[in-house]
């Protein structure tokens, strides 16, 4: 464990946390995609059930059932409860095009040939695209709630670091990871447009709005 | 370099 990897999932918590806070304050879930936070989900199940047979450390074994849980709780509030805030008519990107290709690669590109790595790879592959539905639903809308731009600026901030913890981990440790690096870069890389907007307007006190 | 032997990362 070094800092940016402690920062980086401490930040992905803080997202989540937001994101939650934002549902219960608002008693609303417009402008989140409902889309995206099924991926997640979708993400975590495929990558995190080997918390039953895969035992890493305590902190490991929180995270993945903090993961798994609220990522659960989420979705379940946005079919329930919160259902009729949804941006449904928003929300149009078709997630179809984003999961087939990441199964398709992770058939291709995987450490070893079982069901728990190929599970690994798409889940690698998944989340490194699973934003899209979000920035897709927030391009059509053209504007934000200043806390849902918080969450995603935290979920942004995650995946830089991540990126930071690697060259970290590869000069101290020799640590190489191909599959999680070019999809962590890929994910990353989506985020630029929404990190310009969100720190030359939100973080200057302004409404986050496209141009 | 080395590949670690299982994934230690969230």
């Amino acid at each position: 464990m070094n800092i940016f990897r402690l920062v980086a999932d401490l930040l992905h918590l803080a997202s989540i946390v937001i994101l939650l806070i934002k549902m219960y304050a608002t008693n609303s879930c417009s402008g989140i995609s409902f889309k995206t936070q099924v991926l997640y989900l979708a993400v975590f199940i495929a990558r995190y059930l080997d918390v039953f047979w895969h035992f890493v450390s305590v902190y490991n074994t929180f995270m993945k059932v903090f993961f798994i849980a609220t990522a659960s709780g989420v979705v379940w509030a946005m079919l329930g409860p919160l259902k009729d805030s949804r941006s449904k008519s928003l929300d149009t990107f078709r997630w179809e095009f984003i999961v087939a290709p990441s199964a398709l690669l992770a058939i291709i590109f995987h450490d070893r040939f079982t069901v728990t790595e190929i599970f690994w790879s798409f889940s690698v592959f998944l989340e490194a695209v699973a934003i899209l539905p979000q920035l897709h639903l927030l391009q059509q809308s053209g504007e934000a709630e200043t806390i849902t731009t918080h969450y995603l600026a935290a979920l942004g901030g995650y995946r830089a670091l991540y990126l930071v913890n690697w060259i970290y981990r590869y000069f101290t440790e020799g640590y190489v990871d191909v599959i999680a690096w070019c999809a962590g870069l890929v994910q990353t890389a989506l985020y630029c447009d929404f990190f310009y907007v969100y720190f030359t307007r939100v973080l200057q006190g302004r409404r986050f709005a496209l141009p | 370099a080395t590949k670690v032997a299982f994934h230690d990362e969230l």
